[in-house]
């Protein structure tokens, strides 16, 4: 709200086209797009997903949010009145990579305008980095962070170059109130042959369909889900009660996760790996440390092995660590999760080898004896400047 | 950006636009827009999200759920609709005319 629209740049700022008129051909969908959208977020249970792209405290009429869900899977094709200097270039603006050609984990980007028309000068062709963070069918997740108005932009890949994966269908994503900062999006392919589709029943548009993009690359077999890079097979689902959060195995019955996941010691808890075959296994927490601990970490042993998951070599030197918490914004309620304190496996791993070497808890325990300066980072406090005692 | 990205974003910055909606006997109405991609250049075909396509609908959003509708012909939209695609310098001018010595974003007055 209050933003105004931008006119096109002065002479002497980016030289913008001027707006060209268009028509619209025809409004398509993907059906397996909606029907995978329908399965994921569409059950009473996944009632507290919303992806309007205003913020859950905005005001938006409930008509108004209705309206933006009917119309997340659907897209339209327009074509510019002739004219347009572009239509002095040749060839196919852009390549499409095939469903499949795009491993979970590869780089994306995504280019979209923030805000739409409002500041084209500014915001036109925003570029924003991620990877392809999940997929079911043609649904697929980017962790690139995506603004209110770049609903439609291009998602390409590094491999193969250039080539358009997906469009962004909602870049916002709020579960229980919290942004979720994945950005939704529908895979270009699928959607481009449900355009074929669509063309070959409008006569008087049919020919159209010949102008659309090939794709390009061959998929790497379907369905998407793989076995992935080696390192993801080491993070399961850990479940206790209605708490579920993530865990990494770092032996085949050893799991680390959160105290706030798995906070009471000698509680059972259910460990869900997908990689390489879908498997539950039951744990005791062995060890969790105390509220006040800044390090958020507790430690499964699992009842069975876990088979043929790759365990993970820490590092001997640290810039990575496991997240402990998100950050949250506690005036909006918006978390975000790329904000995080992360615990460097070196302040763990001496402890962990210990106590999987001897079943000695000693080290771990050190971990509720933490120095004042980590407490103070935890909290995100200033640290207390020393107060000078008074000589009375 | 690394060189992995050249060509990605060579074709992302060509191939990106906005699309703007709005009403042709209503302007103070405002407009809807939204981000596009440029499919082919001759003539100019564009894919863009159909969010900004509702408030238009003569069937309301309601068409957009209704049972096996994957798409709708164009004049699923009232009369009024207008709408505006607008791209970046790099996607209309393909060959050589680049102004030497002009830096490609500065703080225009907006």
């Amino acid at each position: 709200a209050g933003l105004e629209p931008c006119k096109a740049a002065q002479p002497h700022g980016r030289l913008l086209q001027p707006p060209h008129a268009a028509e619209l051909l025809l409004l398509l969908s993907c059906p397996a797009f909606r029907a995978h959208f329908a399965r994921l977020f569409g059950s009473e249970a996944a009632e507290q997903w919303r992806f309007a792209s205003a913020a859950p405290d905005e005001e938006v009429s409930g008509e108004e949010e209705e309206d933006q869900l009917r119309a997340l899977g659907w897209f339209a094709l327009l074509r510019v009145r002739p004219g347009a200097e572009a239509e002095a270039a040749c060839g196919p603006a852009v390549t499409v990579a095939p469903l499949g050609a795009v491993a979970k984990g590869a780089p994306l980007l995504a280019c979209g305008s923030p805000f739409g028309a409002f500041c084209p000068d500014i915001f036109l062709n925003t570029l924003s980095r991620g990877v392809l963070s999940n997929t079911a069918g043609p649904l697929l997740l980017t962790d690139a962070r995506c603004l209110p108005g770049t609903e439609g932009g291009g998602v390409f890949a590094a491999r193969p170059a250039g080539a358009l994966v997906a469009l962004v269908a909602a870049p916002l994503c709020w579960k229980a109130r919290e942004w979720v900062g994945l950005t939704l999006l529908c895979a270009a392919a699928p959607l481009l042959r449900a355009a074929r589709d669509a063309l070959a029943h409008l006569p008087d548009v049919a020919a159209l369909a010949a102008l659309l993009p090939p794709e390009v690359g061959t998929p790497r077999g379907l369905p998407l889900r793989g076995p992935g890079p080696p390192w993801a097979a080491a993070a399961v689902l850990v479940e206790f009660g209605s708490v579920w959060g993530s865990g990494v195995a770092m032996a085949p019955r050893l799991v680390v996760t959160c105290r706030h996941v798995a906070p009471r010691e000698m509680a059972k808890v259910l460990v869900h790996s997908a990689n390489p075959k879908s498997v539950a296994i039951w744990g005791c927490v062995v060890f969790a440390t105390q509220e006040t601990s800044p390090y958020d970490i507790a430690v499964v042993s699992l009842e069975e092995d876990l088979e043929g998951v790759p365990m993970p070599r820490p590092a001997e030197y640290f810039h990575e660590g496991i997240v402990a918490s998100n950050t949250r914004d506690n005036n909006t309620g918006a978390t975000y999760p790329h904000l995080n304190f992360s615990i460097p496996i070196t302040v763990l791993q001496p402890a962990l080898q210990r106590y999987h070497q001897t079943g000695d808890l000693g080290g771990l325990r050190e971990l509720d004896r933490t120095t004042e300066p980590v407490r103070v980072v935890w909290r995100l406090q200033r640290p207390l400047p020393a107060i000078p005692r008074s000589k009375l | 950006m690394g060189r992995q990205w050249g060509p990605s974003m060579r074709a992302a910055e060509q191939a990106g636009c906005v699309v703007s909606a709005s009403r042709a006997e209503q302007p103070e109405e405002g407009l809807w827009s939204c981000s596009g991609v440029i499919l082919s250049r001759n003539p100019v075909l564009v894919l863009c999200h159909g969010g900004i396509f509702t408030p238009f609908l003569r069937g309301g959003s309601g068409a957009l759920t209704a049972a096996g509708a994957t798409f709708l012909p164009g004049d699923s939209c009232g009369d009024d609709l207008r709408l505006h695609v607008q791209w970046g310098p790099t996607a209309a001018s393909v060959a050589g005319r680049k102004e030497p010595g002009r830096p490609g974003l500065c703080t225009p007055r907006c």
